[in-house]
């Protein structure tokens, strides 16, 4: 598992 | 997306498009550390692998690749291209005194010790001060071409605006991320004394000059 938060900004 | 948000977004690639429109027209790289731009493009790459795992936006996406190659590109023109023209002797900033607190915050202040968020963690701590051996060539020479102070201005306009992007998204979303938000804060208070100079000197035609 790489990551389960997620960003949508750069 | 709102409009502070794309404001910042607009504001970071204007001012990747300045630097390396003045690296390219000059064909010099004269007073830009090359430590701050190496900076960078680790910056992006550690925050942009996500590219691979995590789908946002045609929009993001675009976006994050034209940060990576443009911060290559950078890497390129001033350590091979134009070398010559490149002010080494006065961009002796350590580095490693950024990277080794940075690489720790990130492995003990992070939303999850996983391998990305990490590596995501990573980014947002390193850009923060990525610019800080930049304004130490400036403060080492004493003045920075017109052309570099609306580079700077334009660089450090971005995050502010992104300040303004999670107060919206505060209120609006209910979303928050303090990591991001307080080296945000950090990277934009790097800033202010730069600011001053340039509304005080830049914008009314002077040279960006420091007093001896």
């Amino acid at each position: 598992r790489f990551t389960s938060v997620l960003h949508d900004e750069l | 997306m709102n409009v502070f948000r794309l404001a910042g977004d607009m504001s970071h690639l204007l001012a990747i498009i300045i630097l390396l429109l003045k690296i390219w027209k000059t064909r010099s790289c004269a007073g830009i550390s090359g430590r701050s731009q190496l900076l960078f493009a680790l910056t992006y790459t550690a925050r942009y692998l996500d590219l691979v795992t995590n789908w946002v936006s045609l929009y993001n996406t675009v976006m994050k690749v034209f940060f990576i190659a443009t911060s290559y590109a950078t890497i390129y023109l001033m350590y091979l291209k134009f070398k010559a023209t490149y002010d080494s002797n006065h961009d002796t900033f350590r580095v490693e005194f950024l990277l080794l607190p940075v690489t720790i915050l990130a492995l003990v202040l992070n939303h999850e010790f996983s391998f990305m968020e990490i590596l995501w963690t990573f980014s947002i701590y390193l850009e923060a001060v990525a610019i800080l051996p930049q304004l130490f060539m400036v403060s080492k020479t004493g003045e920075a071409e017109s052309i570099t102070s609306h580079y700077l201005f334009a660089l450090g306009s971005y995050r502010l605006l992104y300040i303004f992007n999670w107060i919206w998204r505060y209120y609006t979303e209910e979303y928050y991320d303090l990591i991001a938000i307080i080296a945000g804060v950090v990277q934009t208070v790097l800033y202010c004394d730069f600011f001053y100079l340039y509304f005080t000197k830049v914008l009314k035609g002077k040279k960006l000059q420091l007093p001896a």
